[in-house]
C-alpha cells in the first residue's frame, strides 16, 4: 500500500 | 504601522473560507511585496501558500515587515460579519497584539471595526524549490471540484495520470472503482472553460482525496485551476486570485515503499 509522505520530505526549512 | 485597504473585500472572505479547513493557526506576513501566508496542515501532508500582492490593494502601507499570528477560524468569524460588497481594511500598529478589520459599506453609510487578538505561532518557512513539472493541467475549477467530490464517494485516494490521451483521475474502494478522463479541449466558447494539458512526459501520482477536496474550497476564487505534477514531488493545485496573486496548495504524494 502506498505510504503518505510529508511535505518536509520535499521542501527543506529555510 | 500596517494599513491595507481592499475594495473587493469579498476576496479576503473567500481566501479565509478556502484555507480555514486545512489550517488552524497561521502567521500572516506583511512586507512591501504584499500580504502572504505559508502554513501546513496539522499532519504536515499539505502546505498552503497565499500571496496578495501590494499592487492589488487600493491602499497598502506596511512600514516594516510584520508577522501576525492568527487563528483562522477566528479571522473567518470576523470576516463573515463583513458584507459581500464591503470594503475591508486591515490595520495593525507596530508591536500591537491585536489586528483591526474595518468594514465599510459601498455607500459609506455603515462602518464597523472588529478588533481581534493576535497569537504567537511558532512556524518555520519552508523553501519551495522552483521545479520543472512533467505535466501541467489547466481546467475549470468547478469541474475539478466535481471530480474530487464524486471520487471521494467511492474511494479515499486518487491516482492522477497524465498521458497524451488526457488526464485521468482514478479511485477504488469497497464498492467498486471509478475513472474519469478529461481530454484536452480548447474549442470552447470561453477560455476559462478550456482544459489544457501541457505534458513533457507521462506522469502518474497518488494522493489522498480528503486534501484535494479541502483545496476545492478555493473554487469561488477562480474559474480555473492549474494542477502541476512531477514524479516524487508534491502536486501543486493553484487558484489564481484575479489581479492580486494566488493560493497554491501543495500535497505530498503517497509513494509505494
Amino acid at each position: 500500500k502506498p505510504k503518505q509522505q510529508t511535505i518536509s520530505r520535499f521542501f527543506p526549512p529555510k | 504601522m500596517l494599513e491595507l485597504r481592499l475594495v473587493q473585500g469579498s476576496l479576503l472572505k473567500k481566501v479565509l473560507e478556502a484555507i480555514r479547513e486545512l489550517v488552524t493557526d497561521a502567521n500572516f506576513d506583511c512586507s512591501a511585496t504584499g500580504f502572504s501566508l505559508q502554513a501546513m496542515d496539522s499532519s504536515h501532508v499539505a502546505l498552503v501558500a497565499l500571496l496578495l500582492r501590494s499592487e492589488g490593494f487600493e491602499h497598502y502601507r506596511c512600514d516594516r515587515n510584520l508577522s501576525m499570528g492568527m487563528n483562522l477560524n477566528n479571522v473567518s468569524k470576523m470576516l463573515r460579519c463583513a458584507g459581500n460588497n464591503d470594503i475591508i481594511t486591515v490595520k495593525a500598529d507596530d508591536g500591537s497584539d491585536t489586528v483591526t478589520f474595518m468594514f465599510e459599506s459601498p455607500n459609506q453609510d455603515k462602518i464597523a471595526d472588529f478588533e481581534m487578538k493576535l497569537m504567537d505561532i511558532d512556524s518555520e518557512h519552508l523553501g519551495i524549490p522552483d521545479a520543472e513539472y512533467q505535466a501541467i493541467v489547466r481546467m475549470p475549477s468547478s469541474e475539478f471540484a466535481r471530480i474530487c467530490k464524486d471520487l471521494s464517494s467511492i474511494g479515499d485516494t486518487v491516482i492522477i495520470s497524465v498521458t497524451k490521451e488526457g488526464v485521468k483521475f482514478s479511485t477504488a474502494g469497497d464498492i467498486g472503482t471509478a475513472n474519469i478522463v478529461c481530454r484536452q479541449n480548447k474549442t470552447v466558447d470561453k477560455p476559462e472553460e478550456a482544459t489544457i494539458i501541457e505534458m513533457q512526459e507521462p506522469v502518474s501520482l497518488t494522493f489522498a482525496l480528503r486534501y484535494m477536496n479541502s483545496f476545492t474550497k478555493a473554487t469561488p476564487l477562480s474559474e480555473t485551476v492549474t494542477i502541476s505534477l512531477s514524479s516524487d514531488l508534491p502536486v501543486v493545485v493553484e487558484y489564481k486570485i484575479a489581479e492580486m496573486g494566488y493560493i497554491r496548495f501543495y500535497l505530498a504524494p503517497k509513494i509505494e515503499e
